[in-house]
């Protein structure tokens, strides 16, 4: 029984870090999608108009981006070398990365939300590897609980 | 008290904790609108 | 039941072995199609991205380009809305995201 009972806690902790990977892998396989959709979309763009973009209005990744209200005041200090900063906001702010940016502009095809057209499903598994397609399928419609054999 | 520390550049999880930050933040806002609004309701009126 | 949780086990353990592989790869993959310098040279957002991302749009929008490693430190609103960088190496850019 004691044994039983300890394989039964060894489970849920497999269990648990099962789902905390399969969490990590859907994430990686979003980020592969919306960064090959966005060159993909910037490639087109270029050919279009035949010249870049010029460098000042463009941000490369990566990058983080901080919002606020337009009514709040930011004191900010730099120090000299650029090395440290610090903001204080007398407002709610928040702070997303680039992907996050990416997923938002739908580069990720909806799949972020397990909202996936069938138009959508189909350019993102253009975008990734065929070993990789099963997840696909299953995070279009919510998110990866199984992991198959490649 | 509490800080939230996210390392630039972590290929996973700093979604996570920006999610967690911004939670963290718009939830001060939450508290204080919510004092405000219970400081500026009128006080009942006693029985005699 | 001792035996079923045997079983069990020993199969989460292959599942949880095969995600760590398949992880592995798609890191490696994410991290050879970050670093190809065509990709980068395209790997770009413009302000007007930006904006539609935010809602308000209006919203005043600050864009940070840190080195790997930069910590970012957010207090505890109680003590005072402040966000802190710091780089170990090379300097921190802030812009800002014009609103037209």
């Amino acid at each position: 029984a004691q044994e039983c009972q300890n394989l039964e806690v060894e489970r849920q902790r497999k269990l648990e870090r099962i789902k905390q990977k399969q969490s990590q892998l859907q994430e990686l396989i979003l980020q592969q999608i919306a960064f090959k959709n966005l060159v993909q979309r910037n490639r087109q763009q270029e050919q279009q108009t035949s010249r870049p973009p010029p460098s000042n209005s463009v941000i490369h990744l990566p990058f983080i981006i901080v919002n606020t209200s337009k009514k709040t005041v930011i004191d900010c200090s730099i120090s000299n070398d650029k090395f440290e900063y610090l903001f204080n906001f007398d407002n709610t702010f928040e702070i997303h990365d680039d992907i996050e940016v990416l997923k938002r502009m739908g580069m990720a095809c909806g799949l972020e939300s397990g909202k996936c057209s069938p138009e959508d499903l189909k350019i993102a598994r253009s975008l990734i590897p065929k070993a990789l397609e099963p997840y696909l399928t299953e995070m279009a419609h919510g998110s990866i609980n199984n992991v198959y054999v490649p | 008290r509490t800080r939230i520390l996210v390392s630039i550049g972590e290929s996973f999880g700093s979604s996570e904790k920006f999610h967690k930050i911004n939670q963290m933040v718009s939830s001060s806002e939450r508290t204080l609108k919510r004092g405000l609004d219970m400081s500026s309701a009128p006080k009942p009126l006693k029985r005699l | 039941r001792y035996q079923a949780l045997v079983k069990e086990v020993s199969d989460l353990g292959e599942t949880e072995q095969r995600l760590d592989e398949l992880i592995t790869k798609c890191n490696l993959q994410l991290k050879l199609l970050t670093e190809d310098p065509q990709n980068k040279k395209l790997a770009y957002v413009m302000c007007q991205d930006l904006r539609n991302t935010v809602d308000p749009p209006d919203q005043l929008l600050m864009v940070v380009k840190a080195p790997p490693g930069t910590q970012m430190q957010v207090s505890d609103p109680s003590e005072g809305m402040q966000i802190s960088l710091k780089s170990p190496h090379g300097p921190i850019d802030v812009f800002l995201c014009p609103e037209d």
